[in-house]
């Protein structure tokens, strides 16, 4: 490995979660921490060690999070927040999902959005039957500036066209009612 | 100063053998 000075430090130091549905156990208990990231270099060690997202058997999450922030909404850095959600179609894993989480990940540790990324938490990705969902979760969802500002950039970063829209929930809506339900906060 | 790094740049250390 090259010496620590020659390494490019992240802004922040990131830590990838898995979750493997196994309905024995309590949510909680199904949660892993994989590993903690804080350089370039680090950061493709990593990914290059784990399983492409469109291997992953369903039911299965990756997260990646800023150290210190559990990839839940109970978490207090979580609680106010929302998430920026792109529903995939079932074919999208094998066309793009891959494409999409990467694009995802580059955006967080590369600071994409500016001086908004601070808002950022982290991405969740969710390997279902029904349609894989990837989302962006942010800190702040009264934060319309920031938050739409995120929208704005990680829509073109994923090169969606513009007719595809993707909405932004604020968790304490999807709490309380199924994903299908919770009303979009906003759209870009 | 803030580390921003942009998606080429990063996409450029994906397989240089250090990470290997």
């Amino acid at each position: 490995a090259p010496p620590a000075e020659q390494l490019h430090p992240l802004q922040n130091r990131w830590a990838l979660w898995f979750f493997k549905n196994d309905r024995s156990r309590a949510w909680h208990d199904n949660l892993q921490l994989v590993t903690k990231v804080d350089t370039v270099e680090d950061f493709w060690a990593m990914y290059s060690h784990i399983q492409l997202a469109s291997k992953l058997s369903s039911g299965c999450d990756y997260a990646l999070f800023k150290d210190g922030i559990e990839p839940m909404w109970e978490d207090s850095r979580n609680k106010r927040g929302g998430r920026w959600l792109m529903s995939l179609a079932k074919q999208q894993r094998h066309s793009e999902l891959d494409r999409l989480w990467l694009e995802t990940l580059l955006c967080l540790i590369g600071e994409s959005f500016e001086e908004h990324s601070r808002e950022v938490c982290g991405a969740v990705l969710n390997i279902r039957t029904k349609g894989d969902k990837i989302a962006v979760w942010t800190r702040e969802a009264e934060n319309q500036t920031g938050v739409l500002h995120i929208g704005r950039v990680y829509k073109e970063r994923l090169g969606l066209s513009a007719k595809t829209i993707i909405g932004y929930q604020a968790h304490a809506d999807t709490a309380t009612k199924s994903n299908s339900l919770a009303k979009n906060k906003f759209v870009v | 100063g803030k580390k921003q790094y942009d998606r080429e740049f990063l996409l450029d250390f994906q397989f240089m053998p250090a990470c290997i």
